[in-house]
């Protein structure tokens, strides 16, 4: 399986167990586990240099972000990977920062989604731009645009609802929505966020392939890192796609949120 | 797809020779990448080659023509019987209202979950009572809410309400309306939040659920196996519902939690609508994770 002699075997195959159940994925794994040196063979050495290697593929994607007056960050993601409960927290973030805050309720589908922004928002101190249920989304968009202007908003956060990537119709209103966003607002949407479940296994990879080729993705936000998943396939996605992660989430609370840290990542998941 | 993948190492064997070592250890090398790929535990993996090995050295693969294809058979055969073998039904208790208890993870398609087994049970001629024992999330209540006016099924809800007064409050309002069985929605958790974990095992212990279901997101990773381990072991699951599965997700997780607590797949969600619900079937589940 792996051409390194020096290596002890069972030690190869603990490293190789640590990886692939941190869903590294194989592919991954292998190409990390081809870049130990020959030089090293003390377990010590090999873990801290496994952890710099991965700080340094989570280190590597551009970082800037562009400005707008008002900042739009579009929120994606499929089913219950944590969007709204983001938005709470990013929103909570800005309020903090002394910033005004709009959130835009644009999930018009799921049972009470509305509802629950409404409370994040009332929770963080911003607020909420929302139609009925059933409503278009991009009608509810147009109109949040449309106020961070006129309301002078330094940041407007704009939900949507849960969806899968194979669905195509779904995917389109996605593209309509970004389209409202960039003919309403010149140079916005200035971040589109992918909200990705740290739980999720190879499919994350999938996820963001398809809505980068969609939406053109900005930054990713890995949510639930307070379980035991350990959000491994990270670390291939970043790699092949050059993306930066943003944010961690990690707990149900608005403040449970915190800047990306490739090196805390890259410790956790040895640990 | 493995099956090609395998038909290449075997195609070098002409008629009735010996299978070589080096060619079912390859093989078992392409079968491990496919389900590891396909989401299914480390572990797990280990532990269903050595079943496929025995079977692999066996008559039946040694003496087919095509080994290949004998070879393919077998894991499917296996992956099938592992996740196989029960009625994908709900269990009723001997003297009315049983109760469901669906519980897992933030974010799995508990809440949808619960209104699509209230919509089937409905459609089954039952008089099911949703309860919202989710008491943390904002607007989870009201979420329950919407989703039983639509298919006419009432949901018993109160905000200053815990958990387990809730349960117990349905318990009687069921008892009094002659409504069955009680699906109860809980609010999502980690396995590893001692606090939240005794809430449900308080429920249970009160209520004694004919059911108790972890909702799990088919596109979970290897921590399936942890989650599974986690909620069993505190609650002892007699079942599973695996959610999202229209999706493109592999869905070993399927295999990682059968193969660790022994309990059945009873349903799977197909989509966001109420009626996006069904029973579980081996077979298809076990073709589509060998992709
Ligand atoms: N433990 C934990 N739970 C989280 C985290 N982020 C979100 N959640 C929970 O995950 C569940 C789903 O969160 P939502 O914000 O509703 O997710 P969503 O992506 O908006 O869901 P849909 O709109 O239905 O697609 C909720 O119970 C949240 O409290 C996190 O970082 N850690
Ligand atoms: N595509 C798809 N989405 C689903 C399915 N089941 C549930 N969902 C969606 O998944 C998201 C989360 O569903 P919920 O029912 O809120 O999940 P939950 O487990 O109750 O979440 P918490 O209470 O926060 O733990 C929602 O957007 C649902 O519409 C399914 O089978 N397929
Ligand atoms: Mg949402
Ligand atoms: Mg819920």
């Amino acid at each position: 399986l792996l051409t390194r002699p020096r290596l002890d075997p069972d030690a190869l195959e603990e490293l190789e167990e640590i990886l692939i159940t941190a869903d590294l994925g194989m592919p991954t794994t292998r190409q990390l586990l081809d870049t130990i040196p020959p030089s090293i063979s003390e377990p010590e050495e090999l873990l801290h240099f496994l952890r710099d290697q991965v700080t340094d593929i989570l280190s590597a994607p551009e970082q800037s972000i562009p400005e707008g007056h008002p900042h739009v960050a579009l929120i994606l993601g499929v089913n219950g990977v944590g969007k709204t409960t983001t938005i709470g927290k990013l929103a909570f973030r800005g309020i903090r920062q002394g910033k005004r805050v709009l959130l835009a309720a644009a999930d018009t589908f799921r049972a009470a989604a509305i509802e629950q922004l409404q409370i994040w928002g009332q929770r963080a101190g911003a607020e909420v731009v929302a139609h009925q249920e059933g409503g278009d989304p991009a009608a509810v968009v147009f109109d949040a645009l449309q106020a961070s202007l006129a309301r002078e908003m330094d940041l407007l956060l704009i939900d949507t609802a849960g969806r899968l990537h194979t669905k195509k119709n779904l995917m389109e209103e996605l593209k309509k929505i970004g389209r409202v966003v960039s003919r309403n607002i010149p140079g916005a949407p200035h971040e589109t966020l992918l909200i990705l479940d740290a739980t999720t296994g190879l499919n994350a990879a999938v996820q963001v392939r398809e809505f980068h080729q969609l939406m053109g993705i900005t930054g990713l936000i890995v949510t639930k890192l307070d379980g035991t998943a350990k959000g491994g396939s990270l670390i291939g996605i970043v790699g092949e796609l050059q993306i930066p992660v943003r944010y961690v989430g990690f707990g149900e609370g608005i403040e449970d949120l915190a800047p990306f840290s490739p090196p805390a990542f890259a410790a956790a998941l040895f640990s | 797809r493995l099956s090609d993948r395998l038909q290449a190492i075997f195609k070098k064997l002409r008629g009735h020779g010996k299978l070589t070592e080096e060619q079912i250890t390859t093989a078992l090398r392409e079968i491990r990448l496919a389900l590891l790929e396909a989401d299914v535990h480390y572990g797990v993996v280990k532990d269903f080659l050595d079943r496929v090995r025995e079977r692999a050295v066996g008559r039946e693969v040694l003496q087919s023509l095509t080994p290949g294809q004998q070879v393919v058979k077998v894991v499917f055969e296996e992956l099938t019987l592992l996740l196989g073998g029960e009625e994908s039904t709900l269990a009723f208790a001997g003297h009315p209202p049983s109760v469901v208890m669906l519980v897992g993870l933030q974010g799995s398609g508990k809440t949808t979950t619960a209104a699509k087994l209230a919509a089937l049970l409905t459609r089954q001629g039952r008089r099911p009572l949703l309860v919202a024992a989710d008491t943390r999330r904002p607007a989870a209540a009201e979420q329950l809410r919407v989703l039983g006016a639509k298919i006419g099924v009432e949901v018993v809800t109160d905000p200053r309400s815990s958990a387990l007064a809730l349960c117990h409050k349905a318990v009687e309002y069921a008892q009094t309306r002659g409504l069955e069985p009680i699906l109860v929605d809980t609010g999502g958790r980690l396995h590893i939040d001692d606090e939240l974990m005794a809430e449900l095992r308080a429920v249970k212990e009160a209520v004694h659920p004919v059911e108790t279901l972890l909702v799990l997101d088919a596109m979970t990773g290897q921590d399936a196996l942890s989650v599974a381990t986690g909620f069993h072991s505190t609650l002892d699951l007699s079942g599973f519902i695996l959610t999202k599965l229209e999706g493109d997700a592999r869905g070993g997780a399927a295999i990682s939690v059968r193969a660790v607590t022994g309990r059945p797949i009873k349903f799977i969600g197909l989509g966001e609508r109420l009626e996006a619900l069904e029973p579980f079937h081996p077979e298809r589940m076990a073709s589509r994770i060998l992709g």
